[in-house]
């Protein structure tokens, strides 16, 4: 099964 | 002082009505070269970038940059009250704790003007990579629309594909499954761009909340590659966009 990733794993906090 | 006008409404109220259902409350960065706002979901899951150039405005003054914190439902009830073609006119002064939103009807006869309290937002930014998509897509807005909403009631996730050959929907649910594909066409309505085929699942329910910025353009963008956030883009006529950014769903 799948589960939601969050933006944080993509994009880094300025 | 910040001032920043527009020859009619409408736009900004597409621009919110674009905004409101992913964000309850958003900060408004205004410096001199226009308006950008960005923000992410309460599930830290989609974001919403916007640009707005000051190109956009047909008066347009920022002496220093400025943020207003702004709520979005008060600011939707706001322009409720205005009609499509009032032009409006917003504005602060430096250092601010509400924002004036001013409306001159066509024939000038008539003016309303609303005050709305400021609201000191602490927000995250996240830098965006640029990224090199592998494929990306431009279709018209309504049927991109149109697909999540008929994906959205088969199931809570929606899988796009897209490959030379087209782009491919898919949900598949207890209620039985559904595939939608588009190819790229003659008319040229459909635009694919694709260096390698990439496959993604996403919730369904992001993917609608975005399309309620239809109204705002034509066409939408959609810009895929392997293991990054989806970008669906809808450009705001030469002066702007609205970017929303969703992070796939992953295999555990």
């Amino acid at each position: 099964s799948a589960s939601q990733a969050k933006l944080k794993d993509f994009f880094k906090p300025k | 002082m910040f001032e920043a006008r527009l020859g009619s409404t409408t736009l900004l109220k597409k621009i919110v009505d674009a905004l409101r259902e992913i964000l309850s409350q958003s900060t408004l960065d205004c410096s001199d070269s226009g308006i950008q706002l960005q923000a992410m979901d309460n599930s830290h899951v989609s974001l919403v970038s916007m640009l707005l150039q000051n190109d956009c405005f047909e008066k347009y003054r920022c002496d220093r940059n400025i943020s207003l914190g702004l709520d979005l439902k008060s600011l939707s009830k706001v322009l409720k009250c205005a009609s499509g073609d009032d032009a409006v006119t917003i504005s602060a002064p430096d250092k601010a704790d509400k924002v004036q939103l001013s409306f001159e009807s066509a024939g000038k006869e008539r003016t309303a003007d609303y005050e709305l309290r400021l609201l000191n937002l602490d927000q995250e930014h996240l830098g965006i990579p640029e990224t090199d998509y592998s494929c990306v897509v431009i279709m018209p807005a309504i049927e991109f629309a149109r697909i999540c909403r008929d994906m959205t009631s088969f199931s809570e996730s929606v899988v796009i594909a897209c490959s030379k050959d087209g782009i491919k929907f898919s949900a598949s649910g207890e209620m039985g499954s559904a595939n939608i594909k588009l190819s790229q066409t003659s008319k040229g309505d459909v635009d694919l761009t694709v260096e390698e085929p990439v496959t993604l699942s996403f919730a369904g329910r992001y993917l609608s909340t975005f399309t309620r910025a239809t109204p705002l353009s034509e066409k939408v963008k959609i810009g895929m590659a392997a293991d990054v956030p989806l970008l669906v883009e809808y450009p705001i006529e030469d002066y702007g966009y609205i970017r929303y950014y969703l992070a796939p769903k992953v295999d555990d």
